[in-house]
Order: structure tokens, then sequence, then C-alpha cells
């Protein structure tokens, strides 16, 4: 069964983009099929994935826009690994939310496009713009999973109350099967005191009890040196501590299975 | 004449909201008067000045969605800081774009808010979530000029171009007065070739010329310890680096002039 992966966290620059990256490679190395889908109309996960996006691309723009039978299959484009492919992202998407504001059940678009290759892949990885929008709403609709990057730091701590009230609120009225696989810290840097202090709260807090992954992701200068090389940095840098964390986290990723 | 700022970066976690709060904070020191305007429904630049967001409280979600005369008046609070005042945000501000979607003119909504205060402040600071929506319109709509944050990132460095069309839109469209106050370096690490990889690029490339500030705000921990606490970071760790850069910021803006 597939698993619908829903990477989200409304706080911006938390690393949502590099663990959809990362991950999706990290689970390729670990010979699972991965499909990446790109949900920010900034496509950076396209970008860190070395995909040119061009403007005539078929992307998850027209998935969502302009539904038709097959049309997924011709969004879908592999990248230089084994078993890792992309859907990917477009600037058009930024428009998205007004253009479909009328029409009806508009949070399905993505879950009925992405319904005809499901069960193609191992896992598929959606990445999601720093905001709660439709284009959001439309991944957790598709997703049977929600994982969680929170930056070691104060304003991303707090936003973790936010998001949780949108899960619960789409999981009450949209998604009913919606559920949170858990929170991978990230960012983490052993040296400062607030990194620490933020860890802690998140490991004691008791409303996130048992959904923090041993896994944390540490600030590492070869994940954005990578990103810029267009390259997973499991791939580029493999001798790096974000290569070790990323693998780390996809071995923990399989074995922990989301918290109904 | 009040210099009216919109603080703006569509990509996530570049230091927007650590720029708002502690370049008012410096401008303060400096003798300013100077409003912050929490455009974000994250409310993290309310927090970062450590003022208590309650429920009932006026917001500059009151603003734009219920606009009454004097309505701005009874949503300025006052910060522990002498000539530092704040509107703050609300989390009903997400809901604003769905709420106003047929509404003539809802771009202008904050315009007409403020327009009551302005001559009352120096500066007046907004800050803006991570997207292009309708909130940040408002504030390119109400703003003369755009001050940019851009973390020494990679995708960082390649939102500037969707962010410099939107800015041209906005002019063309809605707003011919708005102008381009500067792109300010965040982020800045001098151990990591990224980083002074992205400052060069950013240095030399003709689209950007003339507009990079010669003060770069480094990565220090300081700067996120105060965001904890409360406190502006030239309040809270005086002899810090952030505070020295920050600093620099309020002297570098207030001798720069908006290129038209
Ligand atoms: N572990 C890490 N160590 C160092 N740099 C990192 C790490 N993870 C991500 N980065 C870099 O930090 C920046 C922010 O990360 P990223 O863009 O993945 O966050 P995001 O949550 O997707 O941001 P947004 O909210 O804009 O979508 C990027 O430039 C990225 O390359
Ligand atoms: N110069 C700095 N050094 C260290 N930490 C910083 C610095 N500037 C900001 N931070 C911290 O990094 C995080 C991101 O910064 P901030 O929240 O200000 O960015 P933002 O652009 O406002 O994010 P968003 O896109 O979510 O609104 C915050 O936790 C902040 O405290
Ligand atoms: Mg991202
Ligand atoms: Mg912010």
């Amino acid at each position: 069964k597939t698993r619908m992966v829903a990477v989200a966290n409304e706080k911006g620059g938390v690393g949502k983009t590099a663990m959809v990256v990362n991950l999706a490679a990290a689970l390729a190395l670990e010979g699972k099929t991965v499909l990446v889908v790109d949900m920010d109309p900034q496509h950076n996960a396209g970008t860190g994935l070395g995909v040119e996006i061009t403007d005539n691309m078929p992307s998850v723009y027209d998935l969502i826009t302009d539904p038709g039978a097959g049309a997924v299959r011709k969004a879908v484009v592999s990248t230089k690994w084994k078993g890792l492919d992309l859907i990917p992202s477009h600037i058009d998407l930024a428009g998205a939310e007004i253009e479909l504001v009328d029409e009806e059940g508009r949070e399905n678009r993505l879950k009925e496009a992405l319904a005809d290759i499901i069960g193609h892949y191992d896992v598929v990885l959606m990445d999601t713009p720093p905001s709660l929008s439709l284009l959001t709403i439309n991944v957790f609709t598709a997703a049977l999973e929600v994982l969680i990057p929170c930056q070691t730091q104060p304003y991303a701590f707090h936003a973790l109350e936010g998001l949780f009230d949108t899960i619960a609120d789409v999981k009450a009225e949209i998604n009913d099967d919606l559920a949170i696989c858990g929170i991978v810290p990230t960012f983490f840097d052993q040296r400062t005191r607030i990194s620490r202090d933020i860890l802690e709260r998140l490991r004691s807090d008791a409303r996130y009890r048992g959904l923090v992954f041993d896994t944390l992701i540490r600030t590492n200068t070869a994940v954005a040196e990578s990103a810029d090389a267009g390259r997973p940095v499991v791939n580029h840098r493999t001798g790096s501590s974000g290569a070790a964390d990323f693998k780390a986290l996809a071995k923990e990723f399989l074995a922990r299975r989301p918290h109904p």
C-alpha cells in the first residue's frame, strides 16, 4: 500500500523542501520507488532534484485546474536517480486558489488526479508552500499522513499548535484518514542553547509525546550546497552529516507507522 | 513624510520578521518613531516584540475586514520601548483572502485603514507572510517602498526574480509609487562557501545592481534567543553581532532613499 505523505509546516524556511528532496533520495537508495509532488509555486523541490522546469511542461497546476483522464501520467518526469520521479510545480499555481474559489470539491482535485498512479509507488512525498492555503489543503486531502519538519527555533515551535489545529480540522471535515507520521527536529545545532532548548521542549511537550522522531537533522552546509547543485545530499556529498541524517531519517520513517 | 515600508520575500524563513522587529527597535534607538504592522497570521512580529496577542484585541484583521472610522487608533498598542508601537496580527487573517474575494478594491483596505495615522510616525514597517497572497498585496498597496531580506542560500536567491515580477505588476496596476528600497543579505556566514557564493551573485547580478545593502545580517544565535525572550536583539543582547548588524542596518536604511 502506497504511503501518501504531506511534508508540511506553515512556518517558512524550516526545511520542508530539503526533507522532501533528501528523504525521497534516501528512500530510493533503500530500494523504494518514490514520487515527489511539488505543490509549492516556488518549485524548489524541482530545482533541488535538478529538473529544469520549462513553461510548457505539464505540471501539478494542470492536474488541479484542468483534470483530464490520464493527465497525471503525462505530468510525471523521471529524475537522474533510479526509482525517484517528480510531478513538477508551476508558477501559475500561485493563482490557483482564486481560480478555483467557486469550484465544488476544489480541495479534492489533487487526490482525484493522483488516483491513477498511486499503486505504482511505495511512497509519495508532497512538498507544500509555507501557508495553509488551498494548495496545502489539497495535499492534506490527498495524503494519509503528515510529516512535520520543525526547526529548533522559537517561531517554528510556536507554529506547531496552529498546524495541529488545521490537521484536526481537515481530519474532521474532509479526510478522516489523515494521521500524523511525526515531527522531525531540523536545523539542530548542538552548540547553541536555543537549539537544545527547543529540542527539549519538543520532547517534553505532552501534545507531541511519541511523535518526535529520534533522528535529528543537523544544520550542515552540504545540504544547501547540494540544493544549489540540483542533487540530493545523499547523492552529492555522501560522506557529510547531512547525508547521514537523511539516511537515518529514511530508516526511521520506514520503521514508524503514523499515529491515527 | 512617513516612510511606508513593506518587508517582504515570498521565500520562507529568510528573516523578514527578525528584520521588522530588530530594525524597528534600532530605528527607535536612533530617536525615530516607528509603527510595526504585523500582516502575518502567524503573528511572530508581535511575539518578537513581547506583545501578548489576546483573542478580543483589535488587530489588523479588523482593519481590513470591517473598516470603520477611527478603527486604526484602537488597534495600535505600545511596546516596552519608547517610540515603538505595534498593530498586531490575528490568526483569522488566514481566512481574509477568501472572505474578501468578491469585495471591490479589496487590495486597498490596509492603505485606507492606515491613512488616519500615517503622519504620526517617521517609519511604518510592515511584516508579510511568505506568500504573494492578498495580505502581501494589501501591504504592497499601502507601502511606498519594499525592503527585501535575502538569505544567502540558493532557493532564496532564486525567489528574488518572482518577487521583482510581483512588485512590477503591483506598480503597474495598483500602486505606481511603489519602489525598491533595497536587498539586505541575511543569514550571512563567512565560514561557508555557499553563503559567500550567493553574496557574490547578489552583488554582481545586473538586475540587482545598486540595490544590495552594504550591511550584512550575520547568522547569530542571539537573534533567535532574543526572539524567544520577546525582546529585540538591540535591547536584549546589546553586545552581540546581531545587535551590531541591525544598528548598522538602521543607519544605512536612513541614509538610503528608495530607487523609483
Ligand atoms: N539541514 C540543513 N542544513 C543547512 N541548510 C539547510 C538544511 N536544510 C535546509 N537548508 C537550507 O535552508 C534553506 C531553507 O530550507 P528549505 O527551503 O528546504 O525550507 P522550506 O521549509 O522548504 O522553506 P519554504 O517555507 O520557503 O518552503 C534552503 O536554502 C536550504 O537549502
Ligand atoms: N540573523 C539571524 N541569526 C540567527 N537566527 C536568526 C537570524 N534571523 C532570524 N533568525 C531566526 O531564524 C528563524 C527564521 O527567521 P524569521 O522567522 O524572522 O524569518 P521569516 O522570513 O520572517 O519567516 P516566515 O517566512 O515564516 O515569515 C527564526 O526562528 C528567527 O528567530
Ligand atoms: Mg520549500
Ligand atoms: Mg515571518
